[in-house]
């Protein structure tokens, strides 16, 4: 079997400024998640590593980076699922964790559910020895700029979403 | 978002997808990302799917699992992304992009918006772009 990994930085638009940093940052992914694959380690281990260091790269919107939510703050969702026996974990709006995926990949290893959300995906965190950060190192200046830009004083909650892209 | 799909020697298939949501979201907003089947779905049996863009779409017709279904009648990765992200533009207005992978390594990185940064390695090769014909 031929290994392969392929990633993605997401869909919306990258200022032109910003392409640069978004294209450096998949090649280093995709070539972390291939030596990873080619010195024998699993598909799992690829994508939950590579989406690690992608959470961790401020240019992507995920982990540190992520974009906020109306009220200025970050909650972040995230994902793993393994093709072999389907076992899959996810969190939700989870906050003030850096590596939201080391959390989903730890609900489907460590507990019988699927997901967990808010405040009991923290909990699960602390339980496991996740250790909480500073909700600001996650916050990076351009993020706030997008949020201060998008933020208008008697925006509708819905209104404001449309055609956005997450 | 960003997302990674996978195939390693021994043929097992896996995904990941995080994000930070959309921006100015509204507090408890919880988009495709933590929703299997939505924000991803790895089957060794037919392959692997992360997807990327409208979240409300992406749930409403079950982005990732739709790909494989088209790819279990037949379809390569590449014509079963874009038969699903057609569906999803048509029926309810939704842009995105996916990376998919099968169980032979042959993958696809797809998208119905205007970019999406992706890369693949295979192969000692290693093929990037951001903008559709890259």
């Amino acid at each position: 079997m031929l290994p392969v990994v392929v990633v993605h930085g997401g869909a919306g638009h990258v200022p032109k400024e910003r392409a640069e940093l978004s294209i450096a940052g998949m090649q280093e992914a995709a070539r972390l998640g291939y030596a990873i694959l080619k010195s024998g380690g699993t598909a799992m281990d690829a994508v939950v590593e590579t989406v690690a260091m992608l959470e961790n790269n401020p240019a992507f919107n995920a982990g540190r980076g992520s974009v906020l939510n109306l009220k200025g703050e970050v909650e972040m969702d995230a994902l793993v699922m393994d093709g072999r026996t389907l076992a899959c974990g996810a969190v939700s709006a989870v906050r003030r964790v850096a590596n939201p995926i080391h959390l989903a990949r730890l609900v489907m290893d460590k507990t019988s559910h699927v997901c967990l959300t808010a405040e009991g995906a923290s909990q699960f965190a602390r339980a496991m020895g996740i250790p909480e950060v500073p909700e600001e190192s996650l916050i990076t200046d351009y993020a706030r700029k997008r949020w201060k830009d998008n933020l208008h004083k008697d925006a509708n909650p819905v209104e404001c979403q449309i055609g956005k892209m997450g | 978002t960003v997302g990674a799909v996978a195939v390693d020697v021994q043929g097992n298939i896996a995904c990941a997808t995080s994000t930070g949501g959309m921006i100015n979201k509204m507090e408890g907003r919880v988009g495709d990302t933590p929703c299997i089947g939505c924000g991803g779905y790895a089957d060794n049996q037919i392959g692997a799917v992360s997807p990327t863009g409208h979240g409300e779409a992406i749930m409403k017709i079950v982005l990732s699992r739709l790909i494989l279904f088209h790819m279990e009648q037949g379809k390569s990765p590449k014509e079963a992304s874009d038969m699903a992200l057609a569906y999803m533009k048509e029926r309810v207005s939704g842009l995105g992009g996916v990376v998919v992978v099968d169980p032979k390594g042959t993958w696809a990185a797809r998208f119905s918006s205007q970019q999406m940064p992706w890369a693949a390695a295979q192969q000692e090769q290693l093929h990037y772009g951001m903008f559709h014909g890259e």
